[in-house]
């Protein structure tokens, strides 16, 4: 799976999310990936969240909706709604996998409960980073 | 208001000791080239959701990440792609479901986005609306690599289910 997030220069917010789904899957098995809320969502109220992992516990958890939902009605910031999705919650129920998010402001969040996850991310003035694992 | 970017290429179970730092060279540049698509758009003052678009074309043109060109394999070897967009601003959103011939997935969610009254599109249905907009089809051979092929052969062996980069199985 392949995603990403976007802020730009007018504060609009974008997400977009593409996959091949999981290896020896069955066909017409469906992830996460284009289900809006699951894998993927953008509001400007809140965030733009794009996942990738296990898709199935993602679509349980409404993953990418559920984050926008805790900002918008908890008030929390982005780090914190991410992180009890990703952290909290989906290594309950056997969700591997993580999330990229980007807000109203501040830089992307980049999250995730597996090994690695093939990743990047730059905000304006700034130097890109690029990484596969925890550090 | 600055812009920021962010993508992925998929997680799973990635142990160090599996990746070669040939794999990982490889990895690192498709990010890099990912992300400068997208850092292209920004800084020419264009909107965020054009700068997912490309974003994600960039992944999805290369053949070490699962999505188009290199698309993991369903237990009858062909592929099922799928995509989605959504743009924060209006609440517009497109997607696609079991595609096997449309090159950019995410193009064409894109375009069910804004030319057509619907938010996803499925399986025959989406291959026809994406023969109406003329996307891009290519032959099944551009999206299989060897990798996935192997992959594919392993997990059957196997009789697992596993994520795209992982070496931990669903059984």
């Amino acid at each position: 799976t392949v995603g990403a997030v976007a802020r730009d220069r007018n504060g609009n917010l974008a997400a977009a999310t593409s996959t091949g789904g999981m290896t020896n899957k069955q066909p017409g098995r469906v992830g996460d990936a284009p289900l809006i809320g699951a894998g993927t969502y953008a509001s400007n109220r809140s965030c733009a969240v794009s996942a990738t992992g296990h898709g199935e516990m993602f679509i349980r958890l409404t993953v990418a909706r559920d984050i926008a939902a805790m900002m918008e009605y908890q008030g929390l910031d982005l780090a914190a709604a991410t992180y009890r999705k990703v952290h909290e919650e989906l290594p309950r129920i056997d969700g591997a996998g993580g999330v990229i998010a980007v807000g109203a402001e501040g830089a992307p969040v980049l999250s995730f409960n597996s090994e690695g996850m093939y990743r990047a991310a730059q905000c304006e003035g700034a130097a890109p980073i690029i990484a596969i694992f925890e550090d | 208001v600055d812009w920021a970017l962010a993508l992925h290429g998929g997680a799973g179970t990635i142990l160090r000791e599996h990746l070669s730092p040939e794999d990982e060279t490889r990895y690192r540049a498709g990010l890099e080239v990912a992300l400068a698509a997208g850092r292209a758009v920004l800084e020419a003052g264009g909107t965020a959701l054009d700068a997912v678009e490309e974003t994600v074309t960039a992944l999805e043109e290369n053949p070490v990440f699962n999505a188009g060109k290199g698309s993991v394999l369903t237990a009858e070897g062909a592929v099922e792609m799928d995509a989605a967009i959504m743009d924060g601003a209006s609440l517009d959103a497109g997607a696609v479901i079991g595609l096997r011939r449309v090159r950019n997935p995410v193009r064409l969610a894109r375009q069910v986005m804004e030319h057509s009254p619907h938010v996803m599109l499925a399986w025959q249905g989406a291959e026809d609306f994406a023969r109406h907009m003329g996307a891009e089809t290519m032959a099944l051979e551009w999206f299989v690599t060897g990798h996935r092929s192997t992959q594919l052969a392993e997990a059957r062996a196997a009789n697992v289910v596993s994520l795209d980069h992982s070496d931990g199985k669903y059984g």
